[in-house]
């Protein structure tokens, strides 16, 4: 039975700009999967940004050295194809009955088309949103399972005025998405706006039930003596029957020295 | 005492809501903000056991015993904080973000936030044009006594009071930008230095959207019931 918890997808990643792959995700994530860095695949930072993957490859300058970042060219300048980028990797996964996996983005920025094993899955728009795919229909029978995201920059990049100025000319403003990218007083403007998958990646096996976003509040009374743990959880069945289950909690404080007590 | 087991059926296909019953601590450890005390964190797991099938999924957390209340102070407009009922004089830091290519790591938090309580800080205000701080940057503020003002995504640069004016009406999605906030306060609201959550900077959000976190963010109805039993709101967290 393979272990339940999670495992972050953070090593092995490669990245091409997408106006130079001539292949749908359904065919690299099947009959056309990257072997390698042959262009026009790089070796890609993820979690981290377009920009950021351009800048390990030296395939631009570093924006923070002297006028660097008049020479990389600004996606209004650019279009936003230029910098919609696919990012592809492969992970080891074989479940056992009754479990189930999930593909989870803690940040894309801003919208995404995900591609596992030959399935399209959307990731709707926002920066600020996490998505949580239940993939286990779709994994590969033999454990190796090629995976593809195609992140599209956000909607509104807007174009910086010559003057330059306090968020450029405001039009990112119209997206959910962090506004000092078209630059500010104390920055300049990030050329592909943060496009990328800018937050951790993770596959997280569960059985049947799984914990979702548990909620600890704590209530004061008798000057601190008296103080209570209040915990509220949802939890999700995914099997096809009625489960019974025991739901734990524990809690326990590390003393000095490491010593615990339960 | 601090270990609860609750049995539970849930039909096929479901998503329910269960909350413990209330766990009691006598006298615990509480967490104190840099300067103020120890920042005293409890381990918090939660396991989820299914018949026939053995544990199916298991959450774990830090979490710290900590009262934090704030009001505008009427003689002076200032805001007040108060920490475990001890007033504190808050010296804070402006925090825009880690990296501006969003190359974010834990060393680098951890650097940071050291280096803010080095500096003798005990709060760093994330600004609204920057991120909702990502869990590896709370994990260190609880650890280091950092409280943390956390902006959503509003600034007054850009939202209808810079130049020129625009966006008067703040982002084009107001569903969106309900919908980004309520995750991330789900991801956020369990660490102990998250001490207030606002609107944005130097600008009010869109009355909707003011409104509506003004709405969500208040103490949630399971706890007003303990207002009936004569306990103050002092006495809620």
């Amino acid at each position: 039975m393979a272990e339940i918890g999670k495992t972050v997808l953070d090593s092995g990643w490669l990245a091409a700009r997408s106006t130079e792959v001539h292949l749908s995700g359904t065919q690299l994530t099947t009959t056309h999967s990257p072997s390698g860095l042959d262009k026009p695949w790089m070796e890609a930072a993820v979690p981290g940004t377009v920009l950021g993957t351009l800048v390990k490859n030296k395939a631009v300058p570093d924006p923070f050295y002297g006028l660097e970042n008049e020479a990389i060219i600004d996606i209004a300048d650019s279009g936003r194809e230029y910098y919609t980028f696919w990012f592809f990797t492969t992970f080891q996964c074989k479940l056992s009955a009754n479990q189930h996996l999930d593909l989870n983005f803690r940040g894309i920025n801003y919208s995404a088309e995900v591609y596992l094993n030959g399935n399209k899955k959307i990731l709707p728009k926002g920066m600020f949103r996490r998505h949580s795919l239940d993939v286990t229909d779709i994994l590969h029978p033999d454990g190796q399972n090629l995976l593809a995201v195609l992140v599209h920059p956000p909607d509104h990049p807007g174009t910086i005025p010559p003057e330059g100025g306090q968020g450029g000319d405001h039009e990112i403003g119209k997206d959910v998405a962090t506004q000092y990218v078209e630059g500010w007083d104390w920055m300049a403007p990030i050329r592909d706006r943060n496009t990328g998958i800018w937050d951790e990646v993770s596959i997280s096996i569960t059985g049947p039930v799984k914990i979702i976003d548990p909620h600890l509040v704590s209530t004061f009374f008798d000057g601190y003596k008296r103080v209570y743990l209040h915990t509220t959880t949802e939890l999700e069945n995914k099997s096809s029957s009625v489960v019974e289950c025991d739901l734990n909690i524990q809690v326990t404080s590390e003393l000095e020295g490491g010593v615990c007590i339960v | 005492e601090h270990l609860q087991t609750q049995h539970l059926s849930i039909p096929s296909g479901k998503r329910v809501q269960h909350t413990f019953p209330q766990l009691f601590f006598y006298k615990p450890n509480l967490w104190w903000p840099n300067g103020m005390g120890k920042q005293a964190l409890y381990h918090v797991t939660i396991t989820v056991d299914v018949k026939g099938h053995g544990e199916s999924d298991s959450w774990s957390h830090m979490y710290g015993f900590r009262k934090i209340e704030s009001y505008i102070d009427s003689a002076t407009g200032g805001r007040l904080f108060k920490v475990n009922g001890q007033p504190i004089f808050i010296r804070g830091g402006n925090w825009i973000l880690s990296d501006g290519l969003l190359r974010l790591s834990k060393k680098r938090y951890k650097t940071d936030i050291k280096f803010h309580a080095d500096m003798n800080f005990n709060m760093i205000r994330c600004w609204g044009g920057g991120l909702a701080e990502r869990p590896e940057f709370y994990h260190y503020c609880d650890i280091y006594g950092l409280l943390v003002w956390q902006e959503f995504w509003i600034t007054g640069d850009v939202d209808g009071r810079g130049v020129p004016v625009s966006n008067p009406n703040g982002p084009l999605d107001h569903d969106l930008f309900m919908l980004c906030a309520r995750d991330t306060v789900k991801l956020l609201r369990n660490h102990p230095s998250l001490a207030l959550w606002v609107g944005g900077n130097e600008q009010v959000p869109p009355p909707d959207i003011n409104n509506a976190l003004k709405d969500e963010l208040k103490l949630h109805p399971h706890f007003e019931s303990l207002h009936n039993t004569g306990k103050t709101v002092q006495e809620l967290s």
